[in-house]
């Protein structure tokens, strides 16, 4: 997605060769309208797929995701990470691994929200290691429902979660994917 | 707002006479098309004061500030409860108490992000005690930012929130205000 590569060249900052910061349109301020368009792209994306309902995970994968849900007309649910006041009810859980943190959290949703008759997108803002993906992958399993597919904002395609998904069949399409962090600049995957 | 009002009696759940849940459109999972109905109201009421960015905290805030950030063009900002990857420049910060648990916790914005020429909307989806949104304005303060006002989802009217902010002059917006959950049902203020 062009304007999405462009934002990420002219306000992303390589913090490591690993890791990319884009807290000034995507993980600490918002860019509303960025936001609006990337909802547009993945709408367009698995348009005509029947998608019933979009799965995300708090807190940066909510803002892209309820785009997405405008754009289709159908409900977002984001897992929690942690308990809350309400999420109370019998809940599908998962464990994710952090391997910077070398610890598991788990991730939970109601079971009133995901049920066997939907099709169900995936949406998160990264993928790195594909812990977090995988772990909704999971709950959506367990719940009986299709996974559609998975729609990523930013792919660091050098990390192992793109590959993980793919050789498990689960189509994803990612906005900007990047090949390398690498001597300070963001190279994309198409500009090899 | 009508909408909202009808929403809350048709799919909110009381829970106790001190909680309404409203998990299946605002807290767990998100109904986008309402959330864009919310966002145009807080537009519409805070329209022409010159606000040029909205902040608000994780994770149910977001999806409701997204669409008022979109509606009036402008960034949204979220604090953060916990440390994040990427969330390691000078910080503002705040200490928010839970009644409920019993502790307070800190909860930041980057001092990038809000700056003494910025006119803020700080936007939440409760108004209870208040505490999260005094440390909002907290932190706006700090930053040398104007408050303009706060554009509250839900308000409790039964519970002192509304009236510590109101007695600090702090112009509030709630596009639903309860005055009670007492017996089972839920009483708006201008049902009274
Ligand atoms: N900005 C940025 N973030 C990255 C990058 N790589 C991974 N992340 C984010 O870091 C968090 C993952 O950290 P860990 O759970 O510790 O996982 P890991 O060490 O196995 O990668 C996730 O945030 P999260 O769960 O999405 O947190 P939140 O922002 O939703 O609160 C993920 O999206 C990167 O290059 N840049
Ligand atoms: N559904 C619902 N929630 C209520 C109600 N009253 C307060 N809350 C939410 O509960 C959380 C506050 O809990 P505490 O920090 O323990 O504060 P408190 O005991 O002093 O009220 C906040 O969630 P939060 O910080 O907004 O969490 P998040 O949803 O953003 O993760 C607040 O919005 C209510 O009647 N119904």
């Amino acid at each position: 997605m062009r304007l999405l590569e462009e934002k990420i060249k002219t306000d992303g900052t390589i913090i490591s060769d690993q890791v990319l910061k884009v807290d000034s349109f995507l993980n600490h301020q918002i860019d509303p309208v960025l936001m609006k368009e990337i909802g547009k792209e993945f709408a367009l994306r698995f348009a005509n797929e029947g998608v019933t309902k979009i799965v995300t995970i708090e807190s940066s994968g909510i803002a892209p995701a309820v785009m997405a849900g405008l754009y289709m007309d159908i409900p977002v649910v984001f897992a929690r990470k942690r308990k809350s006041l309400t999420l109370i009810d019998d809940l599908l859980t998962a464990s994710v691994h952090s391997f910077t943190k070398n610890e598991t959290n788990e991730i939970s949703i109601s079971k009133k929200y995901i049920t066997e008759e939907d099709r169900i997108l995936i949406i998160d803002d990264f993928l790195a290691n594909g812990q977090a993906a995988l772990g909704l992958v999971d709950i959506v399993q367990q719940s009986g429902a299709a996974v559609i597919g998975i729609g990523i904002v930013i792919e660091k395609s050098f990390q192992q979660g793109a590959e993980i998904l793919a050789s498990q069949g689960i189509r994803v399409e990612s906005l900007a994917r990047i090949a390398s962090l690498a001597e300070g600049k963001v190279e994309f995957l198409n500009e090899k």
